[in-house]
């Protein structure tokens, strides 16, 4: 393997995508498509490192924000000093780590017909962003053989099941040394161990990571475009579609979510608003609308605005849980054992609200789960799953009474925690006499 | 068609750093031994037998889709990215 001589001074790394291929020459290729593809092409490189790849939303009209590695289809001379030349000849290229503002940057030819398990007519976007990521991350290009950093285009692989080949696996290891407790690499092979380099100097935050992670109790949890957000103080942790976390450490509510106020510590509810996309936070009898990660100028404002009065008459002036059903589209907030339900095709963008005829209702009603739920998102097939503490019950779409639900562990199912060692079997909340089994009880 | 094959050939070994780029304000001159060493270290990166001509393998492989950062890395590409750095702070 050949190494640059550069590195990135820290393991946490960020990325963006500001720009996608053009559908007229990747037909086969949509956003979500390309932001999978480009996830496991850097979970190739976490797999046998301490790397970790977390993507940034960002406005692709900002040209310095998205983080340190930050990816974009462009064509023929696009102002790197590195033009792309066409279909054929050169696929990509990338530049490699340091303090540069290039540096990380990640840019594919836009005119190449970029594909998912292509034939050969087509480039295979995976094998090709495998290959940038190891510039990315300071890697040069090998002469060896099997290696991704070969400078040719070597055919598509197998996303799902592509592992490093040695010369990579160490090339990428001597630079930030091996995973621990992942893939500890080369027990079996007869080469040199290599040294692990020195720590890095990394910025200290403030990690409640894994202790925080796995005890649940989490304010708010939001499906946002896909994506589950789990919110607990002043963090949240990130659980993409196919359910895997984009960090073990939890990201500063703070530094992604931009215009909360200094301060924020507890998110009472969030839900990404069906019509516009738009993303709801509820905190304390006030709530914010985000266009992407930034707030809109206009709030926060009044929760009042809701029109949610208590069946006593009292306005609400906190929201405890809100979700989209995906059963029927309506929005619901719950509040205080009771719930309301709007339908936000009506609303306009600043004005008061108007629950439906006939709320608040008690939350009572979905039976089988707790009525005083820490937050709702619909998931999946349109089920709505309700978390409370460290665990979450699922409703199957449309179903409203579902007797015995068997709740699950959050901290296990969705968090990537170890098992709790074997106790008593957990139990339907609203009938903690009755006993229920779960695999593992 | 074979001298221009072979300036694309001397093109490509200059892209991806085997030769070091013609500079016209000297009227730099690649040798022929220059070039011979440059296409032999190309075939043993790219696994071909190392002949030191255009063969066909070698032409072959030349038109193989690829990465565009350079295989060999040398004072050129530094003097590229400093002179951009350069630009940057302008």
């Amino acid at each position: 393997y050949a190494l640059s001589g550069l590195k990135w001074q820290k393991m946490d790394l960020t990325w963006s995508i500001h720009s996608y291929p053009s559908p007229s020459h990747s037909p086969n290729l949509n956003k979500e498509l390309v932001e999978t593809i480009l996830y496991y092409a850097f979970k190739a490189w976490s797999d046998v490192s301490p790397l970790t790849f977390q993507k940034q939303m960002t406005n692709s009209r900002d040209s310095k924000a998205g983080g340190d590695i930050r990816v974009s289809f462009a064509q023929m001379l696009h102002e790197d000093g590195y033009p792309f030349d066409g279909r054929g000849g050169t696929l990509a290229h990338a530049f490699f780590p340091g303090l540069d503002e290039v540096s990380g940057d990640t840019h594919f030819d836009n005119d190449e017909m970029w594909s998912f398990r292509g034939d050969s007519s087509s480039t295979d976007l995976f094998t090709v962003a495998v290959h940038e990521f190891g510039h990315a991350l300071g890697l040069s290009h090998s002469s060896s053989d099997p290696s991704i950093m070969r400078p040719y285009y070597q055919g598509p692989a197998d996303m799902n099941d592509f592992q490093l080949a040695l010369d990579d696996r160490v090339a990428i290891q001597q630079l930030y040394g091996v995973k621990e407790g992942g893939q500890g690499d080369d027990a079996d092979h007869d080469i040199p161990r290599l040294p692990s380099p020195p720590p890095t100097k990394t910025t200290q935050h403030s990690e409640p990571s894994f202790p925080e992670r796995c005890q649940g109790g989490f304010d708010a949890v939001a499906n946002i475009r896909g994506e589950v957000f789990f919110f607990k103080g002043e963090h949240f942790w990130r659980v993409n579609q196919k359910r895997s976390l984009w960090s073990l450490n939890p990201t500063l509510i703070k530094n992604f979510w931009i215009g909360l106020p200094p301060g924020t510590n507890k998110i009472d509810a969030v839900y990404e608003r069906k019509s516009d996309s738009r993303i709801i936070f509820f905190i304390g009898s006030q709530y914010w609308v985000f266009i992407d990660n930034k707030a809109m100028g206009d709030y926060p404002r009044p929760l009042s605005e809701w029109g949610m009065r208590t069946k006593s008459g009292v306005p609400v002036d906190r929201v405890d849980a809100a979700f989209i059903w995906a059963h029927n589209g309506k929005t619901y907030l719950f509040s205080g054992g009771e719930f309301w339900r709007f339908d936000e095709s009506k609303a306009n963008e600043l004005g008061t609200r108007h629950p439906d005829q006939g709320y608040p209702r008690d939350s009572s009603l979905w039976e089988g789960v707790p009525p005083d739920m820490d937050d709702v998102i619909s998931w999946e097939q349109g089920d709505a799953y309700f978390f409370k503490d460290n665990q979450y019950w699922v409703l199957k779409s449309g179903g409203l009474n579902q007797d015995i639900i068997t709740p699950k562990s959050t901290a296990v199912e969705w968090l990537w925690c170890p098992a709790p060692p074997m106790t008593s079997a957990p139990t339907n909340p609203q009938n903690p006499k009755e006993c229920s089994c779960d695999v593992r009880g | 068609g074979e001298s221009d094959q072979y300036s694309r050939a001397l093109d490509w070994l200059s892209r991806y750093g085997y030769l070091p780029p013609a500079d016209p304000r000297t009227s730099q001159l690649q040798t022929k031994e220059g070039i011979e060493k440059a296409i032999r270290i190309m075939q043993r990166f790219g696994g071909l037998q190392e002949t030191g001509v255009l063969d066909n393998k070698t032409l072959k492989l030349m038109s193989t889709p690829r990465c565009s950062l350079p295989d060999i890395i040398g004072s050129d590409e530094m003097l590229k990215r400093k002179r951009r750095r350069r630009r940057r702070k302008r």
